[in-house]
């Protein structure tokens, strides 16, 4: 029986399947808006699915958001699923979301680390890493927010396969993180990039791997003030933010590293509500309150984006 | 299937720097086991830690014996995982 994107129970975890079904579904019911961009495949040969929100015209300004990089952060591609229906539902009717996507396109994964994603609902709930395996060790698997080529191997990395935050043997040795970026640098027009991923409540900008502020570190500042400021707005839910080794601590090879190194000067993280202390494990109830309030935030950076060219 | 049978997740509230150290120290001793949600980092971030039934007892005495905060996070984890896992199966009925 074909299901629709209405009928889809939002206040509850999916699975892989479920999901990838559930784009095709959008997909169909806003074809003049949605479509599905295939940009590469796992380790394990799972499809990598792209969300593309375009309204037309070639090679447009865009916007690149993601979701659910560590695997066992269920909220965040629970988030990305209603937000994604938020985006397609919301054009033509809410004006400043259609002034961003008449001018812009927006790129969504929902799920970026497919094979660990898949991996937490079958075997081990509690895993974070791709499914790689490493070469000389019994160990598997590379921390994918840890690969990318910004300060690759520095601080906050680790070179042992064993440990949550292994790097891997090179800068983008994992086909998840690779697919981004031959993506976003074949695109050669992404505004911004925003990353998304759970718990600790805040909203962070480059650098990670070196307390030297960007050259931007001012307007991030204020753009991501009012992005908290937003977000707070809706349940109280309390961010901190600001550069990320001053907000989290030191961390090379992270995605809005990358992203700021590549010239896209919107490069976000956000680390979504910890509301009940359940770390990760975000009772099924806070997800739709989740991704309203992330909602809100996420807005406040993409009029930034759309009222500040560069 | 991996299960997490008794295993606790705690939130640990460092007051200095001394403990964040010893913190830091506790994460090198791969035979416990440990899965930092959290790392330790600075006084002013708590620090989460999964901790293996295993490793309960060993981890509770370090933090007890140098005065470190911490209160239980999650009791159980296996028992958030099975209702995690019961929602999930009502939801797709």
């Amino acid at each position: 029986r074909q299901r629709n994107t209405d009928s889809f129970d939002y206040s509850s975890y999916h699975t892989l399947e479920e999901i990838y079904s559930w784009m095709d579904s959008l997909i169909a019911e806003f074809p003049d808006l949605v479509s599905k961009l295939t940009i590469g495949s796992s380790y394990e040969k799972r499809p990598i699915h792209v969300l593309k929100f375009s309204t037309g015209g070639t090679n447009r300004p865009a916007i690149w958001l993601d979701t659910g990089i560590h695997a066992r952060e269920w909220i965040t591609p629970a988030t990305g699923m209603w937000t994604a229906k938020k985006i397609a539902q919301e054009y033509g009717q809410d004006p400043s979301l259609t002034a961003i996507l008449n001018k812009m396109d927006i790129f969504f994964e929902i799920v970026t680390n497919p094979d660990g994603y898949t991996f937490t609902h079958t075997t081990n709930r509690m895993w974070r890493k791709t499914r790689s395996i490493s070469s000389g060790s019994s160990c598997i698997g590379v921390d994918p927010n840890r690969n990318w080529d910004a300060n690759f191997g520095g601080p906050g990395t680790s070179s042992n396969p064993c440990d949550d935050t292994y790097k891997g043997p090179f800068a983008h040795s994992e086909s998840e993180v690779k697919s981004i970026v031959d993506f976003i640098l074949r695109h050669k027009n992404v505004k911004a990039m925003v990353t998304i991923h759970s718990y600790s409540q805040m909203l962070m900008y480059p650098y990670g791997y070196t307390s030297t502020p960007t050259p931007d570190a001012d307007e991030l500042y204020a753009v991501a003030k009012s992005a908290v400021d937003a977000l707070g707005s809706l349940h109280g839910t309390k961010y901190t933010f600001g550069s990320m080794i001053s907000t989290i601590y030191p961390a090379s090879g992270t995605t809005a590293d990358w992203g700021y190194s590549n010239g896209i000067k919107y490069s976000f993280t956000f680390e979504l509500r910890d509301t009940g202390r359940y770390g990760f494990l975000l009772p099924a109830d806070q997800i739709i309150p989740t991704a309203e309030e992330t909602w809100l935030a996420l807005m406040k950076i993409m009029e930034h984006v759309r009222d500040h060219p560069y | 299937q991996k299960l997490f049978i008794g295993d606790q997740v705690l939130r640990i509230t460092a007051e200095s720097h001394e403990q964040i150290a010893l913190l830091q120290e506790l994460q090198g001793l791969e035979h416990l086991e440990l899965d930092f949600w959290r790392e330790p980092v600075r006084p002013s971030l708590s620090v989460d830690v999964r901790v293996p039934f295993a490793s309960l007892q060993p981890v509770r005495v370090f933090l007890q014996s140098h005065g470190i905060q911490y209160d239980v996070m999650i009791d159980n984890l296996q028992v958030l995982l099975d209702s995690e896992m019961e929602e999930m199966n009502h939801s797709r009925q």
